[in-house]
């Protein structure tokens, strides 16, 4: 009798469902008309088979973003899961496009998938990649700006898995000083 | 129990083929 073992043809479950946006800035439309779902996936290898089928940021147009959200939560500041929420920001300089990002950002999905944070991966709603003229911009968001340990634990640990020198310092905003700010540059509650 | 992945255990399946 041969007993198969369900290691070998079981896909590996993920602890929560995500979701894959992808925003195309197309000017002729509204915001929510340019964000686009584009699958869904709850285990490892339903993620590695979206990821090596779908162009890297670096490869991405100015103005596009991918999102990785919890599914049920929207990639905007509106939701409820994310209104009272901030992010961790690392700002790229035009360099690290070539360099850094597509390295950045797969680091970025493994730490959500695999829940990278301990107790802390519960306050993660989901990453954000922006591809801007500028500069690129990596974020991870959280659902509440105000639960700092949480906050820290995602930050000092993100940072770790970049491998960013310690004395580059990163910062976490809150959603409401974003959307409210006149200036270009939004204040850091916390920084590591 | 909850399911946390490290970076190997992951990266260990990106070029497998999906067989289910």
């Amino acid at each position: 009798t041969v007993v198969a073992n369900p290691e070998e043809y079981m896909k590996h479950p993920l602890q929560n469902k995500w979701a894959l946006w992808y925003f195309k800035n197309d000017k002729s439309k509204s915001w929510t008309e340019n964000l686009r779902l584009i699958a869904k996936f709850d285990t490892v290898e339903d993620f590695w088979a979206l990821y090596n089928h779908i162009q890297q940021p670096s490869k991405l147009g100015f103005g596009c973003d991918y999102c990785l959200f919890k599914d049920g939560i929207k990639p905007m500041w509106e939701d409820d899961r994310n209104k009272l929420g901030g992010r961790w920001l690392m700002t790229l300089n035009k360099q690290q496009r070539h360099n850094d990002l597509d390295r950045y950002w797969m680091e970025t999905l493994l730490c959500l998938i695999g829940e990278s944070f301990g107790e802390a991966s519960e306050d993660v709603c989901g990453a954000v990649v922006n591809v801007r003229p500028k500069g690129d911009k990596l974020a991870i968001w959280t659902g509440n700006c105000e639960n700092k340990e949480a906050i820290m634990t995602i930050g000092q640990q993100y940072k770790e898995r970049l491998s960013i020198p310690s004395k580059a310092l990163i910062g976490y905003q809150s959603h409401d000083d974003t959307s409210s700010k006149s200036g270009s540059t939004t204040k850091n509650i916390f920084t590591v | 129990g909850k399911k946390q992945y490290d970076r190997e255990f992951l990266l260990g399946f990106q070029f497998m083929a999906a067989c289910v």
